[in-house]
Order: C-alpha cells, then sequence, then structure tokens
C-alpha cells in the first residue's frame, strides 16, 4: 500500500493519512508524526529500512497508549458478579450482554440478564430471544400504565432475583443514551445507586459499550459516562468492520480504562479479550 | 453566527492588522483541527484548506483590510458549496405504491427512523406499510410492529422467515392490491464488506424496484463514512442520506465527507429517539455545527 522505492525518501503522508483513516484524531496522530519525524532524523531515513523504522516508532507510540489498558474481564469473588453494559445508542450493548453471558454459561458460570431498557421498542423481547438462545434467565417487568417499568426497579429485581437463584454472574442491560442529555445520565446514576442498595459493591463492572465506526465524539462519550459512573471497562463493538476504532487511544490515555474485549461479529461467541498488540496490528494493517 | 472558537482566530488575526504568509498558515492550521476533530474525512478537509488557502493568499495580495473575517467568510462559503441543497422533500411516484428502502451498517437507526418516516406521511395524509425486513436481528420484526401499533400504521412482519426478498415482495403486492400509497422497507444492518448480506440488498432491490433507497448513517461515524456510502451506492444505487443521533454534540462531519465525495443528497436528520424527532436538513446549520 504504501510503496517504497529503493532509496525513496519515507511517504509520510501516506503514513499520516493512514493513522488519520483509523479515526486515532489529529491530538494523537500529530505528536505520533513528529516522533516518526524525529527517529527519521538519525539514519536509516530511506527506503525500506526507514519504512521500517517508521511503523515501529508508530507501533511503539500506539502500544505504549494501549497496553497498559491491556486487561480482560475477571469475576472475583464477588457473587453475584453484576455487570453493568451502558453507551450510546445503537453500540451493541444488548447484543454483547448476551455475548458475555454466553462466555459466562460456557464456564460453568449460571447466568442472569437484567432487561432495564424499559425505554426501546421491543428492547425487552431483544433481550428474551438471546436469553432463549443462550439458556440464561432474563429478569423483566411488564410496561406500566404510563410507559415502560422503571428501568431501576428493574436493575434492582435483577440483582435480587440472581443472588436468590446463587447465580454468579449478572449482566445489566441499560438503554442506549447520548451522553449529553443529562437527564438520562441521571436516571443512569440512578440504576448505579440502586443496584448497590441491592448488593454492596455492585454494579461490580460498569462496562462502556462503543461502537468501532465512532469517530472523536468517542472520546466526549467516554469522559461523560465516567464522569457520572465511573467506567471500569471498556468494549468496542463491531471490529468485524472497516473501521479501527482509533479513538480508543485517546480514550485510553486520557481515562486510563481497562480495555476488556471487542466485538467482531452479531453472534453470542463473536466477543474476543482485547490484545493491545493484535489491535495495532489490525489499525496499521 | 460564528462560535467562540473561530471567533478566538478572528481576534487573533485581527489583531494582526493585515495577514502575513505565517498567519493564514496558522489559521489553516488550526482549521485543519477543526475540520478532523469534527470527522471530516481527511481528503475533504485536505482539498477544502488547499481551496481556502488558495483564495486567501489572493486576498492578502489584493487587499489586507478585515482579511481575517474574509478568510473566515472564504471557508463558509466552501463549507455552504459542499455541503449542497437543503432537504428535497420526498416525491411520491405518479405510479404506488412509492417504495422506500432504508439500509445501512448495524444500529445505525434505520428501524426509528422507518417509523419517524411512517409518522410524518401518515400525517401528511398518504397511506403507508412498514415491511420488516430484517430476519436476523432478534426481535427486529417486533421493534417495528411496536412502532407501527404506536401510529396505527400496517406493518407486515413475520418473525419466522428468513426470506426478506420474499417479504419486500409481498408488501409491495400488498400495497398495490390496497392502493396504499407509500411501502416502507427496514432492512437488516449489514456491513458493506459482507458479501452475502449485500447479495441480500441487491436480491430485494431487483424484486422490488425500490423509488428511493436512502442510506442511514449514524451522526458519530467517523473517517470509514465514505468508504461506507461508496459502497452501499455501488451495490444498490442510494438516492439519498439520512444522518441519525443529531441531538447529540456529535460534529456531523461525516454528512460533510459523504456529500463532498458522492454528492448524494441528504433527505432528513434524526434528532431524538421518539417517532417525532425527524426534520427537514437545513445547510447552513450542518455547515456551523462543524465549524462549532
Ligand atoms: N457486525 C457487528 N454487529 C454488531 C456487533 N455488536 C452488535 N452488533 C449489531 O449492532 C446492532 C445494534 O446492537 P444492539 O445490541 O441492539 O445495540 P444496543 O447498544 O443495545 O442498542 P440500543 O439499546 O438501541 O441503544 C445489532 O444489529 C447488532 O447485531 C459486532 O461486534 N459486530
Ligand atoms: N438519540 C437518538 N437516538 C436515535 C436516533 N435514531 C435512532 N436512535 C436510537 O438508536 C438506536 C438504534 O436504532 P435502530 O432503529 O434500532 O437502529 P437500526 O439501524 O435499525 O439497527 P439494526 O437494525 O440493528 O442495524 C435505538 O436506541 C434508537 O432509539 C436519533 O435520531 N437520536
Ligand atoms: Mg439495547
Ligand atoms: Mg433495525
Amino acid at each position: 500500500l504504501i510503496g517504497r522505492a529503493p532509496e525513496a525518501p519515507v511517504d509520510l503522508a501516506a503514513v499520516e493519512a493512514l493513522l488519520l483513516g483509523a479515526d486515532l484524531g489529529v491530538g494523537v496522530v500529530d505528536p505520533i508524526m513528529a516522533r516518526v519525524r524525529a527517529t527519521l532524523g538519525e539514519a536509516p531515513a530511506r527506503g525500506e529500512a526507514g519504512y521500517r523504522r517508521a511503523m515501529e516508532t508508530v507501533r511503539a507510540a500506539l502500544l505504549e497508549r494501549l497496553a497498559p489498558c491491556q486487561s480482560p474481564l475477571e469475576i472475583t469473588a464477588a457473587k453475584p458478579y453484576v455487570i453493568m453494559l451502558l453507551g450510546v445508542n445503537g453500540s451493541g450493548k444488548t447484543t454483547t450482554a448476551a455475548k458475555l453471558a454466553e462466555r459466562f454459561r460456557r464456564a460453568g458460570c449460571r447466568v442472569v440478564l437484567g432487561a432495564a431498557d424499559t425505554f426501546r421498542a421491543a428492547a425487552v423481547e431483544q433481550l428474551q430471544v438471546w436469553g432463549a438462545r443462550i439458556g440464561a434467565e432474563v429478569i423483566a417487568q411488564p410496561p406500566s400504565r404510563q410507559g415502560g417499568a422503571d428501568p431501576a426497579a428493574v436493575a434492582f429485581d435483577t440483582v435480587q432475583a440472581g443472588v436468590a437463584r446463587g447465580a454468579d454472574v449478572i449482566c445489566l442491560d441499560t438503554a442506549g443514551r447520548l451522553h449529553t442529555k443529562s437527564n438520562l445520565m441521571e436516571e443512569l446514576k440512578k440504576i448505579v445507586r440502586v443496584v448497590g442498595k441491592a448488593l454492596p459493591g455492585a454494579p461490580h463492572e460498569r462496562l462502556l459499550v462503543l461502537d468501532a465506526t465512532v469517530g472523536q465524539n468517542g472520546l466526549a462519550q467516554a469522559r461523560y459516562f465516567h464522569e457520572a459512573v465511573g467506567v471500569t471497562g471498556v468494549v468496542v463493538t463491531k471490529l468485524d468492520g472497516t473501521a479501527k476504532g482509533g479513538i480508543l487511544v485517546a480514550i485510553a490515555h486520557e481515562l486510563n480504562v481497562p480495555i476488556r474485549c471487542i466485538g467482531v461479529g452479531e453472534s453470542a461467541e463473536d466477543l474476543v479479550d482485547f490484545n493491545a498488540e493484535q489491535f495495532v496490528e489490525a489499525l496499521l494493517g | 453566527q460564528l462560535t467562540t472558537r473561530v471567533q478566538s482566530w478572528v481576534d487573533r488575526l485581527r489583531r494582526g492588522g493585515t495577514l502575513s504568509a505565517e498567519e493564514i498558515d496558522a489559521a489553516l492550521g488550526q482549521l485543519r483541527t477543526t475540520l478532523l476533530d469534527a470527522d471530516v474525512h481527511q481528503e475533504v478537509a485536505a482539498s477544502l484548506l488547499e481551496r481556502v488557502k488558495s483564495r486567501a493568499v489572493q486576498l492578502r495580495v489584493q487587499e489586507s483590510l478585515n482579511a481575517a473575517d474574509r478568510i473566515l467568510a472564504l471557508v463558509g462559503q466552501e463549507l455552504a458549496a459542499l455541503m449542497g441543497d437543503k432537504h428535497r422533500p420526498l416525491r411520491l411516484s405518479s405510479e404506488p405504491p412509492t417504495v422506500i428502502m432504508l439500509v445501512g451498517l448495524q444500529g445505525s437507526g434505520k428501524t426509528t427512523t422507518a417509523g419517524k418516516l411512517a409518522r410524518l406521511l401518515k400525517q401528511q395524509g398518504r397511506r403507508v406499510l412498514l415491511a420488516a425486513a430484517d430476519p436476523r436481528r432478534p426481535a427486529a420484526t417486533e421493534q417495528l410492529q411496536t412502532l407501527g401499533r404506536s401510529l396505527l400504521v400496517d406493518v407486515l412482519g413475520d418473525a419466522s422467515t428468513q426470506d426478506a426478498v420474499a417479504l419486500c415482495r409481498a408488501a409491495v403486492e400488498r400495497a398495490r392490491a390496497r392502493a396504499t400509497e407509500v411501502v416502507i422497507i427496514d432492512t437488516a444492518g449489514r456491513l458493506q464488506i459482507d458479501a452475502p448480506l449485500m447479495g441480500e440488498l441487491k436480491a430485494i432491490h431487483a424484486a422490488v424496484k425500490p423509488h428511493e433507497v436512502w442510506l442511514v448513517v449514524d451522526g458519530m461515524m467517523g473517517q470509514e463514512a465514505v468508504a461506507t456510502a461508496r459502497a452501499f451506492a455501488g451495490a444498490v444505487g442510494v438516492t439519498g442520506l439520512v444522518m441519525t443521533k443529531l441531538d447529540g454534540d456529535a460534529k456531523g462531519g461525516a454528512l460533510l465527507s459523504i456529500r463532498a465525495m458522492t454528492g448524494l443528497p441528504v433527505t432528513y436528520i434524526g434528532t431524538g429517539e421518539k417517532l417525532e424527532a425527524l426534520e427537514p436538513f437545513h445547510p447552513d446549520r450542518m455547515a456551523s455545527r462543524i465549524l462549532g
């Protein structure tokens, strides 16, 4: 792709284009390009060797940011271990809740799903179909006269039910919400508080679900959700597409939160632990 | 109405009186960051900067009075030119039913937009049929049926079928039989690189020959917007764009980028989760959103 004749100068524009195209953002790309120029100031700066040196600098800079955040989701002694999924609309929370439930069920855990998205059309039904597919009980409440049930009430019920049934893991799905909607962010905080009342320390994992196609707004999303409820882990979905999810680098740098896993498809098994080297390889590939 | 960030470099430039080459470069550097942070595609940003630079340099030669404001006016003009015309209202076919097909990546807002469009058309006195043509996503049919019920709009759906093509054909036939004026087809989200699923889209298109194929794009989409739009356009002849979730703080640079690189017209924008939240596209508002 970035062709290089034997003694041609390294095509810095092409390197920069690759990085910008991956949604790394100007704030991340400009300093990396400065480092590349600095290392190319020393030999070798041309041809194949120069190109390799440039890409090595890029790889190292990216790993520097991402490697410290590589930290797979592990359940602790807390029982049930409560995982709450949160994020903006359409990012893949419900599907990821099902994937996590599938993973833990296969590991021999008893898993309960909580259908705390009581707002969106057929959100509860969507999780119920998943629950039936993967063999996990789904806790839900019927809609009230005014609309959906209270999401905090469903969350509370889910934790209580999980405790009563001796569940090992609870995956609590919440409604998508734009981080700029303060009333919805308050609702999310309330769900967290209520879950903590049902089980002190819960939710043990507050998982931000990010769509890999997101551009620079992903950083704002991470900031706001982190400020609101304290994000303990990030999942990036839809990495089976062409988007590279490069905004993750800025997020890792700024928030220093664990990046747990990546979503690579629409089936229950399409969830892989985040590996910084593989992520960087795919980004630069 | 320029925002504070842009105003602050106007002020910086103004204080200098005339504009030097260095000052022009600094302004362009700031503009580059603004555009890329707004998710404008890097090629679109680069060519916009080139055009602004060549016009700004000429300005410097001609006159330096209010050059800073002139540069910003140039930027505004270039953005407006790229944004193109305002919303073109939907024209119904003289041979009903008019078939509108919604396509796009997973989670972009197609099903919700289908509901919003049905509500709008019904308000305009049109008879509408919604076709739930997503055979894969759990409870996708239920989702559209729930929206249809709330609007008292018919939905053709069959949660047990895998055959999206047959369902779409049945929807158009039903519309013809009942003199329904518009059929809105909600398709499953898919990756543009998924050959079998793009094949399904082409098969639906060939079977029902939609009058409109609208690509539904998430307002927060980044640099892959242009490649994605081109791929969908190449597969099924997209006739319009809908950008959703613009009620958030995403700048929506993907919209400018797709417009600049494909020329596709923008139909509506989604500004909320409720079915009322569908608005006509205003190019000047999107332009100032990007510069904000
Ligand atoms: N290709 C791909 N699609 C995914 C992935 N994760 C989720 N999806 C799809 O993205 C779409 C949205 O997923 P949901 O799980 O409904 O997203 P959500 O965040 O729960 O959405 P809301 O509840 O409406 O905010 C669905 O079509 C999923 O199948 C992934 O890793 N890869
Ligand atoms: N805030 C906001 N949310 C929106 C808008 N349009 C859609 N949504 C939400 O985005 C999420 C995804 O919407 P869907 O209509 O299910 O998206 P889709 O494209 O049909 O998803 P798939 O069928 O899985 O590909 C839902 O939570 C919607 O309520 C919008 O304009 N603003
Ligand atoms: Mg959901
Ligand atoms: Mg849908």
